[in-house]
């Protein structure tokens, strides 16, 4: 199983269709490296983004250098699919 | 692996060999009301396998529910058994339920990706395309969410192989869309189709591919308000709904779409539970109470497409 260790999920609310543009760069610019959950669509709906490890600082910057507000929506994906696998073992037995 | 429903648990979540096992011993423990018709195969060869639920008779309108067409979105997956198990037990004490299946029969397809949903076991817990490659090209997989005739390769698909809404080659080009399109094109009387996703709370009607209000759009609009109403009533969970483009996000090549264009006019897509916490890894503890409340907005639709025959 690949391991997504340290990588984050990203919450990111875009105050305007401006920020949103800079969100659909970022996809551009990275297409392999950020998984959209959900993607840029409209200021009223949160962006919700999977951020590999290594790639989480030149993001963050990329984030902060704009003035683009987030939130840290999953500390560490590993965790929660340890806890996944976890009770799919549990429930078998 | 579960060899029958009553040992298997409905609040976990499962693999693609414990979920067709469980659809074996399903179809065996209710042959009287429901069979397993196989409608095709993936890029890797697997059966793509739906579960008829019908009372008998011969060319009867039907509804289509399909869940897991991104396969990671287990709790879709997770939701269409539950729903599968619900209709058995309501059928005979659930008027709306009984009445609908006198008349007519419900397809619903649990695993539309089954290549997808067992490399999400394997590989990568996080896959959403299907497995299919193309020679010469590195990244593999196309968005079956993106694949379908309408609005084909416009805005809010990708060209790009290794984006995750790659459109692919051309409409259909896919196994896992096309055996859905030919077995709905070739019943020719699916009066309602649901395409389950998650997770974003929604509850959505074409277009997806266009602004443009489609020609039914107050007519669907008050049945996803009601639909929504009623899943609110069983755990206070609210959605938002309208049509694709104007609530979600502009998206081509999609599912309903495709199903509104082909004459099915009761063509809705959820995006199921969103705790703004989890994403697409939501604890199977939140199985049950999603499905329950989406069981009820799909009856409310039902219920709605029994009553307004076209």
């Amino acid at each position: 199983q690949m391991n997504f260790t340290g990588d984050q999920v990203l919450r990111i609310l875009a105050q305007n269709e401006m920020q949103l543009s800079l969100l659909r760069d970022l996809e551009g610019l990275k297409p392999q490296k950020v998984d959209f959950w959900r993607g840029p669509a409209r200021p009223s709906l949160p962006v919700d983004m999977r951020v590999p490890f290594s790639e989480l600082k030149d993001v963050k910057d990329y984030l902060e250098s704009h003035g683009l507000a987030y939130s840290v929506m999953i500390e560490d994906i590993q965790v929660l699919l340890d806890q996944e696998r976890e009770a799919m073992a549990k429930s078998r037995r | 692996l579960e060899r029958s429903t009553s040992s298997f648990s409905y609040s976990s979540y499962h693999t693609l060999e414990e979920i067709y096992s469980w659809i074996d011993s399903f179809v065996t423990e209710h042959a009287d009301l429901v069979s397993k018709i196989q409608i095709g195969h993936s890029f890797e060869n697997r059966p793509i396998l739906v579960l008829k639920f019908s009372t008998g008779g011969s060319e009867r309108q039907a509804i289509w529910i399909d869940t897991g067409i991104h396969s990671r979105e287990w709790i879709t997956h997770a939701t269409g058994i539950w729903i599968a198990k619900q209709i058995v037990s309501d059928h005979g004490k659930d008027y709306i339920l009984t009445s609908l299946l006198n008349t007519m029969d419900i397809f619903l397809e649990i695993v539309s990706n089954p290549d997808g949903f067992a490399f999400t076991h394997s590989m990568n817990r996080l896959w959403r395309k299907n497995k299919s490659n193309q020679p010469g090209i590195a990244c593999i997989g196309v968005d079956l969410n993106r694949n379908w005739r309408s609005g084909f390769g416009g805005n809010g698909s990708k060209d790009n192989p290794c984006s995750e809404t790659y459109h692919g080659p051309y409409p259909h080009s896919e196994p896992e869309v096309s055996a859905i399109a030919n077995f709905i094109t070739a019943h020719g009387n699916i009066k309602a189709l649901i395409s389950i996703h998650s997770y974003s709370q929604m509850l959505m009607y074409p277009y997806g591919h266009s602004l443009e209000p489609i020609s039914n759009q107050e007519e669907l609009y008050n049945l996803a308000k009601r639909a929504v109403q009623a899943l609110y009533e069983v755990h206070g969970i609210k959605y938002l709904y309208g049509s694709i483009s104007t609530t979600l996000y502009v998206a081509s090549g999609i599912t309903v779409d495709w199903a509104y264009d082909s004459g099915i006019k009761y063509s809705f897509s959820f995006e199921l539970r969103d705790t703004g916490r989890y994403g697409f890894l939501l604890p199977a503890t939140q199985i049950i109470p999603t499905a329950q409340e989406t069981w009820m907005a799909i009856r409310t639709i039902l219920k709605h497409t029994l009553r307004h025959p076209y």
